[in-house]
């Protein structure tokens, strides 16, 4: 599935 | 940003401080599993690729920086400098036993079939195993340093701090991560049996010991 996932966590 | 996540990283960065500090200090890493460490720099480095592609903020920036210069300092400083005194009669947990597993269930299970979402996805994994070999060490050598401990709480701590973090935005903005999640939940009962004798024996003054 092409999700732009940003990971704003450490 | 929330109080439990701000608390959270906190916690994570006072555990890799205190541990870098005990070896530096004491010019010794007994008691540490430096298998350990190297997953830990692992994790950092196969999650924070994105360091310079992609901006967050000062705070996320500055603080994935001092996550890998220590987690690489304290993995030198065990293997380089101190390592007569390292144990590697007793670290001997087999890595590849969490390091291939989790790559791939990164390769099966993930949000995004990118190579940096896979590589984001093993370091969550790998993570929430990073500490077995540490664990091992100290159930193998049947105690731990008072200072040994406290590095093993704040680290236990800041996952636990996570975990609160996550049920805080699922309630207040519908976010959640199920791999991040169930992760966080794996690596913190890791350490329940950790949290019990820390908090019934290392709090009354007593080391910390592990029934024999």
């Amino acid at each position: 599935s092409k999700k732009n996932v940003a990971h704003d966590e450490l | 940003m929330n109080v439990f996540r701000f608390l959270g990283d906190l916690s994570h960065l006072v555990a890799i401080v205190i541990l870098l500090l005990k070896i530096w200090k004491t010019r010794s890493c007994s008691g540490i599993s430096g298998r350990s460490q190297i997953l830990f720099a692992i994790v950092f480095t196969t999650r924070y690729l994105d360091l310079f592609s992609n901006f967050i903020s000062v705070y996320n920036t500055s603080m994935k920086i001092v996550y890998i210069t220590c987690s690489y300092a304290t993995v030198y400083l065990i293997y380089g400098k101190f390592k007569a005194t390292y144990d590697f009669n007793h670290d001997t947990f087999r890595i590849e036993f969490l390091l291939v597993p989790s790559a791939i269930l990164a390769f099966l299970v993930n949000h995004d079939f990118s190579p940096l979402e896979i590589l984001w996805t093993f370091s969550i994994y790998l993570e929430s195993v990073a500490i077995l070999p540490q664990l091992f060490l100290v159930s193998k050598t049947g105690e731990a340093e008072t200072i040994t401990s406290h590095y093993l709480f704040a680290l236990g701590s800041y996952r636990l701090l996570y975990l609160l973090n996550w049920l805080w935005r699922y309630f207040s903005q519908g976010f959640y991560d199920l791999i991040a999640l169930l992760s966080g939940i794996l690596q913190t009962v890791l350490y329940c049996d950790f949290f019990y004798l820390y908090i019934s024996k290392v709090l009354k003054g007593k080391k910390l010991s592990l029934p024999a």
